[in-house]
């Protein structure tokens, strides 16, 4: 028979740490891990108009295009396998 | 290219360096090797030397730790972070590289399983094998009584009889002061008694064993090496997997998605996951501890990241089989060290379509040394590395229909023409991205439309996929396919729930629901599908008719056994301009 109403389990696999980040959560972390949250006086302050500067710096750095938004290739970087070393500062 | 801030560097250029362990992951000549080509990437180029010793002072260490291992900056786990190293120095870590050990490590295509004993003097095993009629993709106990994996080391163990012994705790330990030896079973360890290894007694998640009977008395010990189903990560870090295994009530003879989300292959660690809760997720590609040691080295030497994505000292990680050092990283590197006497290396020039990906990663007969150049540079996430378009794209390894759509797969990558007459191909997409569990090289593909559960064959391996839950890889021989089919090349739909398979001049008939071809089969392709070219290279239903392309044509045939027309794949069939 078709598989109406067949929808696939999902389960909680024990010992796995499934991030509840959300993306800015995320990207948060990711400039301040490698640097991008270092420059002086630069804090972020958790309104969306500081964290587009530090965006389109980290873009900027990694290539991609510079706008400051939260958008695929950004999050794509955001969660790609990587050197732990800054991008900026040491 | 960037330098850390002052130019931070080497005051000499004989620079030395030191092992400090070695990973579960790798055999330790391989790693040994994968450093050592590593460092040769930088004095390819420039005045300085790198000699490895066994103890005493040296300039980089190299370390392999999970979590926080001593630096005060943690690893991640699996994925994410997968390395890191310190600039030139006199300070503690100075130089030093560091690798996560919580990372699938390899050459960048899959596990490496070198082989032990036996006849085959360290080859490294060739999965799949034949032994007694049957094929195998992973090491196997079947055969002797006293547990050791073993493999073969050519395609037919039946033929050639060239075998080696699979890493095993059974076989020997390493690190540790046991010397070696491999582990006794049972050990007591504080009093209680073990029959495996354990990671008891240990904050670094490394698995150990003791080497005598008796740990408490004798305190000698080595970590043992993961099997090649280890899994990597869940609850049950470097424990083999267990086939079949219950899950849901369900038997599985193979790694599947099914219960994730992320459409990664797990399995259990012992034979009942529902009762056990034991598991990880299988072995994929890894990462190339070359590429990324390379890269570590850079900074080792006093590079820090580059902007430029095809460098190697770009931050992200992306394998590429054919690696060449890029012309930023040279110029990085001998801006502060100078060029050195070596012949100034050829600089390639940048290809414009995506490289040949191996199969699989092969090795020297002595299993140390990789005969391919594994590739440097990440080039981001991007949907692929380097875009082609479907039309210029020549030939596909595979066609098939799904849905109502054509797909076109041709190394890593598909693209999907759209059913409407004239309609833009769409692509090239990543093949790794919507199923993440399949290989670069698929030979064929089709989809069951009773169940909308996808078939895709690479080798003599298959997957199926049923939206996002994925099982396999499985051997075709579990069709009932014999094991002297390389591959299949081709697969028809048919009615009923039947599909024709197709590999050289024969074909089966495959029951889908019972995944077993029928009796009778195979027969020869000439008997029902008289005029087409027997070497068809790409077989498939398309808007209820078959193709049988040859490059760069294709036959078309009606479903009454009628070769209708002959034409270009490119442009009868893709219409392209």
């Amino acid at each position: 028979a078709p598989l109406q109403g067949n929808s696939p389990v999902v389960i909680s696999f024990p010992g796995e740490m499934v991030s509840q980040m959300s993306d800015w959560e995320r990207a948060h972390r990711y400039l301040e891990r490698y640097g991008y949250l270092n420059e002086p006086g630069s804090g972020v302050d958790g309104k969306q108009r500081k964290l587009d500067y530090f965006l389109k710096k980290m873009q900027k750095q990694l290539g991609l295009p510079e706008t400051g938004e939260l958008d695929a290739p950004t999050l794509d970087a955001l969660r790609a396998p990587r050197c732990g070393v800054p991008d900026v500062g040491s | 290219f960037q330098t850390f801030q002052g130019d931070l560097k080497w005051d000499h250029t004989d620079l030395t360096y030191r092992v400090v362990n070695y990973s579960p992951d790798l055999d330790t000549s391989i790693t040994d090797d994968a450093f050592a080509r590593a460092f040769k990437v930088w004095s390819n180029v420039t005045p300085l030397t790198f000699t490895k010793r066994q103890s005493g002072e040296v300039d980089i260490l190299i370390q392999f730790g999970t979590g926080e291992h001593g630096d005060g900056y943690p690893f991640d786990g699996k994925d994410g972070l997968l390395a890191h190293a310190f600039p030139p120095g006199k300070d503690t870590y100075s130089g030093d590289a560091h690798f996560d050990d919580d990372e699938f490590w390899t050459l960048g295509t899959g596990i490496v399983v070198k082989s032990y004993g036996g006849n085959s003097d360290g080859a490294t095993c060739h999965f799949p094998f034949v032994f007694e009629g049957q094929a195998y993709s992973t090491c196997t106990t079947d055969g002797r009584t006293d547990g050791v994996p073993w493999c073969a080391t050519t395609a037919s163990f039946d033929q050639d009889k060239r075998y080696g012994f699979c890493p095993s705790e059974l076989l020997f330990t390493y690190g540790g002061n046991g010397g070696g030896e491999k582990c006794v079973f049972p050990f007591v360890f504080l009093g209680k008694s073990y029959d495996a290894c354990t990671t008891e007694g240990r904050q670094d998640g490394y698995r150990w064993c003791a080497t005598t009977a008796n740990f408490d008395q004798d305190k000698k010990y080595g970590f043992c090496p993961n099997r090649d189903t280890a899994v990597i990560g869940g609850n049950s870090q470097g424990e083999p997997c267990v086939f079949p295994f219950t899950f849901l009530g369900q038997r599985y003879s193979a790694c599947t998605s099914e219960g994730r989300q992320d459409g990664r292959l797990w399995c259990a660690t012992t034979s009942n996951y529902d009762v056990d809760k034991k598991w990880g997720l299988c072995p994929d590609k890894g990462y190339s501890l070359f590429l990324v040691a390379a890269h570590e080295f850079g900074h080792s030497l006093g590079l820090e990241h580059s902007s430029v994505r095809e460098a190697l000292m770009y931050p992200m990680y992306t394998y590429e089989a054919d690696f060449h050092l890029h012309p930023d990283d040279v110029a990085g590197i001998q801006f502060l060290y100078g060029k050195g006497s070596a012949p100034e290396p050829t600089v390639p020039s940048w290809p414009t379509q995506s490289p040949d990906v191996p199969e699989e990663p092969t090795t020297e007969a002595d299993g140390s040394t990789t005969t391919e150049d594994y590739g440097s540079a990440a080039t981001g996430s991007t949907p692929v590395d380097h875009p082609t378009d479907a039309c210029s794209a020549g030939w596909y390894n595979a066609v098939a229909e799904i849905k109502t759509e054509l797909y076109l797969f041709k190394d890593g990558q598909y693209w999907r023409k759209p059913s409407a007459g004239a309609a833009r191909i769409q692509g090239p997409l990543r093949i790794r991205d919507t199923w993440p569990a399949l290989p670069d090289l698929i030979d064929a593909a089709f989809q069951d439309p009773l169940t909308k559960k996808l078939f895709f064959f690479s080798g003599r391996r298959f997957w199926t996929y049923r939206g996002t839950r994925a099982l396999g890889p499985r051997s075709i021989e579990k069709l009932g396919i014999g094991g002297d089919v390389q591959k299949v090349t081709g697969a028809l739909r048919r009615k009923n729930g039947k599909v024709l398979l197709f590999s050289g001049e024969q074909f089966w008939r495959l029951d889908v629901k019972a995944e077993r071809v029928d009796r009778g089969y195979p027969r020869h392709t000439d008997s029902l599908f008289a005029g087409v070219p027997l070497d068809a290279q790409n077989i498939f239903l398309y808007k209820g008719k078959y193709y049988f392309c040859r490059d760069p044509f294709c036959w078309r045939m009606t479903p009454q056994y009628q070769v209708d027309k002959v034409g270009y794949l490119k442009y009868d069939v893709l219409q392209c301009p």
